[in-house]
């Protein structure tokens, strides 16, 4: 089918005079007309405004909301490029629509996310021996590599700016750095001490082929993994703005000290020397610091993907030793025996959030109404979702006491909304619920022990052959075992078509991601683990989403997502072959089960799932007296017959 | 959570990378 888009008033229309902006659109005209007079101030005729932050971050704060607070728009994931006369934002398919809704004209919208398409447009925009602006902080080693790549023989200079320009612009509005205590995770929540994966780290570099005296962390879970800290700076992701600088003889944390209280100060040994006492910098000396290190006879490693330039540019050439991830980026994306029983203990809370949306479905269209006005509290009627936060208020009054909030904002979507595979609902853009729609909700926790992330589908009437996604999802877990010699090493991109087969089969897919590693008690996307050309090959004791999808743009969305972890598989012939063992138990809508589509091993396969999620949760839910979740668990998980 | 697809320079680089190492 088509996609309905004409005479859609919810996205901008910048084609019709006077141009048609939705409620939703910001006005950006004052934000770009500040920051062109900065660029001006410094000789640029186009700027740069990436997503992230110092950190390479996915998810960021508030006070480093740039793109949005320049743009309008406020998705995840893309890059904006200012020029004196034109502005454009780059994000992929899970955000144009969400991009429509919320910029102005004075935005174009590329609908590509590489950075050679962003050179392609500067070049036609910017004149010969124009010069384009950067924030040095604000790139990776790879991502500048890439541009200085695309620039080079252009006749266009690119230049570092260590002043961001758009803060500038932003001035006294802009909200500033967090400031909460940071404290340490209770012992029984971590996988291991700071003291034994310190002496991990030191062994990995003593042993590295080029012997590197001091290993440089930016990302800001390294850090949080590494000491067993945790704290609250960016929304959903319990970390702290911070760095580590760890040598063979002493362990240097940029931080903020009086975030610290005495009891974590004697946790992490700051009134000491030596090698295994951490001393505290300021979080703004990092670059001075690690200059100074680098005066001396040393060489330092750093994780190309997650340093930035800024401090890359500081150390000498000859002192650098390079790779894709720092050790531990690798260490953390392999959860010990420990670590793996606490994140699996985590997905076995997650049912009674997604038991309420099936109720729904077997009790009608008025009881609706009336289950999210008592469920969701602050519910005013019939709408998608969590606007005015449901979700995360239901998942913040969880009376557990490592229970930390939602680990992202929760996706909660009917109808043509659910096409947006990010949509969540606000004051001024919800819908009512139908039982002739799907609904489509994604949500996730933070707990102490591990971080979670599933995602459910529903339909309250009767779906349509076409919506029915069953098969794709089975293949994609269920019958897949790959090879973990080493000859090939099997990377999640190679195993990933089995997700998407299903769909391919019939000249479909979506576009976004097949799956993304997960944290304890850490981010919700925890890279390098997934399925994608990045990504590290998959070895046994990493955790992996799994979250086929798909999209009919304008009239409904279906994602089912599970995590999984990688284990060996029984084969006739014992020890090569890897497969998953899921650990969301939460079961699948019935109705959007069409059974004669899945052959018998699949049929066996959901059974067995279906047998394991009445083990697992079950007395759980028996524990904690939720017998209404019970009673809709034994009903959602009978066994399926063909 | 739906992630992101990365974009097609990075596919070619580890495309080679792996066209690479089975050659070697």
């Amino acid at each position: 089918p088509q996609p309905g888009y004409l005479g859609r008033e919810d996205v901008r229309n910048c084609s019709t005079n006077p141009p048609h902006l939705p409620v939703t659109a910001a006005n950006t005209t004052i934000q770009l007309a500040a920051l062109r007079q900065w660029m001006q101030a410094w000789n640029l005729t186009a700027y740069i405004v990436p997503d992230t932050d110092a950190h390479m971050s996915e998810y960021i704060g508030k006070h480093d909301e740039r793109r949005a607070w320049i743009s309008g728009f406020t998705g995840s994931a893309g890059t904006a490029v200012v020029t004196m006369g034109k502005a454009a934002v780059w994000t992929d398919s899970r955000y144009w629509t969400q991009a429509d809704r919320q910029m102005d004209c004075n935005w174009e919208l590329k609908k590509e996310v590489s950075i050679s398409s962003i050179v392609t447009w500067i070049l036609a925009e910017v004149p010969a021996g124009g010069h384009v602006g950067f924030d040095p902080f604000l790139l990776s080693v790879d991502s500048w590599e890439n541009y200085n790549l695309e620039f080079q023989d252009s006749n266009r200079r690119l230049v570092s700016v260590p002043t961001n320009l758009v803060d500038l612009a932003w001035g006294s509005d802009r909200p500033p750095m967090p400031s909460q205590p940071i404290y340490a995770l209770p012992k029984e929540f971590t996988g291991s001490t700071w003291q034994e994966k310190v002496s991990t780290v030191r062994s990995y570099m003593k042993n590295h082929a080029m012997a590197p005296t001091g290993l440089l962390l930016s990302a800001l879970d390294e850090t949080a993994w590494l000491f067993n800290l945790r704290s609250g700076d960016i929304p959903y992701n319990p970390f702290f703005y911070s760095y580590t600088l760890l040598t063979d003889s002493s362990i240097r944390l940029f931080v903020n000290k009086s975030r610290f209280s005495l009891e974590t100060l004697q946790y992490l040994n700051t009134s000491c020397s030596s090698p295994m006492c951490v001393q505290l910098e300021d979080y703004s000396q990092v670059r001075d610091s690690v200059k100074a290190y680098a005066s001396g006879n040393v060489t330092i490693l750093i994780g190309l993907s997650y340093t930035t330039y800024g401090l890359y540019e500081v150390i000498p050439k000859e002192k650098l030793v390079t790779q894709e991830y720092s050790p531990v980026m690798l260490m953390k994306a392999v959860k010990n025996s420990r670590e793996q029983a606490l994140l699996k203990a985590s997905h076995i809370r997650e049912l009674p959030f997604f038991s309420p949306t099936s109720k729904m479905e077997a009790e009608g269209q008025e009881l609706v109404t009336m289950i999210y006005s008592s469920l969701y509290l602050s519910a005013p009627s019939m709408v998608t979702g969590q606007s005015w936060g449901r979700w995360g208020l239901e998942r913040q009054m969880e009376n557990e006491s490592f229970s930390s909030g939602p680990s992202f904002e929760t996706i909660s979507a009917s109808g043509l909304n659910a096409a947006l595979a990010h949509y969540s609902p606000t004051k001024d853009l919800h819908r009512k619920l139908s039982s002739d729609e799907m609904y489509l909700v994604d949500s996730g926790g933070q707990y102490w022990d591990g971080t979670t992330d599933i995602t459910r589908t529903v339909h309250w009437g009767t779906p349509t052959a076409f919506q029915k996604v069953r098969k794709a999802k089975v293949d994609s877990l269920g019958s897949i075992q790959w090879s973990r010699s080493n000859l090939f090493s099997l990377s999640g991109r190679m195993v990933e078509a089995f997700a998407r087969r299903a769909l391919w089969e019939v000249g479909l897919n979506y576009g976004h991601g097949t799956g993304h590693g997960i944290g304890n008690f850490l981010c919700v996307h925890e890279w390098p683990v997934g399925f994608q050309s990045n990504n590290i090959a998959m070895a046994k004791g990493m955790f992996t989403s799994i979250e086929p999808g798909y999209y009919q743009d304008g009239e409904f969305g279906i994602r089912l997502e599970d995590v999984a972890l990688v284990v060996e598989a029984k084969t006739k012939h014992p020890g090569a072959y890897l497969t998953f063992e899921v650990v969301s138990f939460v079961p699948y809508d019935r109705n959007l089960i069409d059974v004669s589509l899945l052959s018998p091993e699949q049929l066996q396969y959901l059974n067995q799932y279906y047998q394991t999620i009445r083990e697992k949760v079950g007395p759980e839910l028996q524990r904690r007296q939720l017998l209404e979740e019970f009673a809709w668990l034994e009903q959602h998980t009978q066994p399926l017959s063909a | 959570m739906a992630p992101i697809t990365t974009s097609l320079t990075s596919m070619w680089v580890a495309f080679t990378l792996a066209i690479l190492s089975w050659s070697s």
